[in-house]
């Protein structure tokens, strides 16, 4: 017996780096 | 947290050949399915979240086994920002699709189809909107 498996939906911004540059004080 | 891909590299399972992404309109979609439109209008629908152009300046991949540092571009004011990835780790290209320093290991961990990444691609990356 196979048990249904939920499927993992990933949002789209996890694909996408942060590149946001690093604010100088 | 999203589990890893299989033996062979940490990243995240999400970068794994027929993995479901969920685009800010709700629309379900593979990730070797996407295109530069549906980040866009994705980014465009968002409220917090907006696209940059990151242009890959440097590629540096001769100190560390496995790993790259990319030197990006970004945005409008062309801020000079590095970071290190794994050689398999996939950037989106502007108008190209997946891209990574070493396309043949992406393709074999992660069965992702990948270009090479080059000096000069346009990346897709994220800002927040409001960043004061």
């Amino acid at each position: 017996n196979v048990e249904p498996r939920s499927v993992p939906v990933f949002p789209w911004h996890s694909l996408v780096p942060f590149l946001a540059p690093t604010q100088s004080d | 947290a999203p589990s890893s891909a299989p033996s062979g590299s940490s990243l995240p399972a999400y970068f794994i050949k027929g993995s479901i992404i969920q685009l800010a309109d709700g629309e379900l979609k593979h990730v070797e399915d996407l295109k530069t439109e549906d980040f866009i209008q994705s980014a465009e629908i968002s409220s917090e979240l907006k696209i940059d152009s990151s242009t890959v300046e440097r590629i540096d991949d001769s100190h560390t086994h496995n790993f790259a540092i990319v030197q990006f571009s970004v945005g409008e004011h062309r801020a000079q920002v590095s970071v290190e990835v794994q050689v398999e780790y996939p950037f989106f290209v502007f108008g190209q699709g997946w891209s990574s320093c070493c396309p043949d290991r992406t393709t074999q961990l992660l069965e992702l189809p990948c270009t090479k990444l080059s000096v000069g691609d346009v990346c897709i990356s994220l800002t927040l909107k409001n960043l004061r």
